[in-house]
């Protein structure tokens, strides 16, 4: 059995925030915003 | 830009759409195969981010069940706090019932207020999901909805809807076992590693030059900045923005010069570790250098996740 499950191509969190021109400032408020926190649950991994 | 930790962050956009409850409620979630849980934004939610997407109404849907724990969820964007219930979840003609789900009752973080999708909808191992129901993946298999924990990506190069291969890769399927049941993790053989040139660098060439590509090499040829000798050891990015990002090895960085720039006779030395960036943020158990492979390197290589056998495979994406 094959299930095709058709994904759209959105925009990112990032080009939304371009474009309101909020990333930059977001950016700079968060500098230490950690991309791979999600993998570091309970400190474990 | 100086603040900027890596650029592929908050970049995620391939979303699908997922209903909840019954009648269904509509979802657009992304897809992530670096997350277990599933969560959607609800009514309990009084975050700014959650008046900017779809809520989960549960006191409107008559299959809902409450499970009453809650958690924080942590993601690179930020985190949230979800309450954890029970509830039919449909994706696409897959119907999932009793399916433990959260229901974000805060959600602190900027970029969600911003995010084009609703929820997240993990497709890694229960490891790393909280909570102790089966994930989306474990509870299609346990309700016969699929005979193998397997799924994969395949970005089409047909316009949508149109011309449709089902034919996904040619050649044979290379398979790697995954080496920790967490995310997707495979060992990558080679030691070359993702580290970045710094973004400073590249700013003083494009505020002095005129513009674009042009400029940067009047600055090669005039033996400023990193591009002299980028080509012998760097692998120069084909973006002019000045953004671009250089590949080294890590065996390398010994080797690399020290760059000396000197400003009105006093010599400003910089070591390589000042201006090389491991761009690597994950700890690695066994202290090699891990890769993120995004769509770039799924739109080449039909990418299969096989949790059944703990096993990932690749093959020439058609």
């Amino acid at each position: 059995i094959l299930y095709r499950i058709i994904l759209k191509k959105g925009k990112s969190i990032r080009q939304v925030m371009e474009e309101q021109g909020v990333l930059q400032t977001f950016l700079k408020n968060h500098p230490k915003v950690d991309p791979g926190a999600k993998y570091l649950f309970n400190n474990d991994a | 830009v100086a603040y900027e930790p890596f650029t592929n962050y908050l970049n995620s956009y391939y979303f699908g759409e997922i209903s909840i409850g019954t009648p269904p409620q509509n979802f657009l979630v992304l897809f992530d195969t670096g997350s277990s849980n599933l969560w959607v934004p609800s009514t309990y939610c009084k975050s700014q981010a959650c008046s900017n997407h779809n809520t989960f109404n549960p006191s409107m849907s008559s299959t809902y069940q409450n499970n009453g724990q809650t958690y924080t969820l942590y993601y690179g964007s930020g985190s949230l706090t979800v309450l954890l219930g029970y509830d039919t979840v449909t994706v696409q003609n897959i119907v999932i019932h009793n399916q433990e789900f959260g229901l974000s009752e805060i959600e602190p973080s900027n970029p969600f207020y911003y995010a084009n999708f609703d929820g997240i909808l993990g497709m890694a191992y229960p490891n790393l999901a909280v909570g102790n129901s089966p994930t989306v993946m474990e509870s299609m298999m346990q309700q016969g909805q699929l005979t193998s924990p397997i799924f994969s990506f395949y970005f089409s190069r047909a316009h949508p809807g149109r011309n449709m291969n089902s034919q996904f890769y040619s050649g044979e399927i290379v398979w790697t076992p995954v080496t920790r049941e967490l995310y997707w993790q495979v060992a990558i053989d080679d030691t070359w590693s993702v580290l970045c040139l710094g973004i400073g660098f590249c700013l003083p060439c494009s505020q002095t030059a005129s513009a674009g590509r042009s400029g940067r090499k009047s600055h090669r040829g005039r033996g400023l900045g990193p591009f002299v000798w980028a080509p012998r050891l760097l692998a120069r990015s084909s973006s002019a923005s000045p953004l671009s990002q250089f590949v080294v090895n890590c065996n390398s960085i010994q080797s690399m010069p020290t760059i000396t720039f000197v400003i009105r006779g006093s010599p400003l030395p910089l070591p390589p570790s000042a201006y090389v960036l491991n761009a690597t943020y994950l700890p690695s158990p066994s202290g090699q250098p891990l890769w993120t492979l995004g769509d770039v390197f799924l739109k080449e290589y039909y990418t299969i996740y096989d949790m059944g056998n703990n096993r990932m495979g690749f093959a020439l994406s058609v």
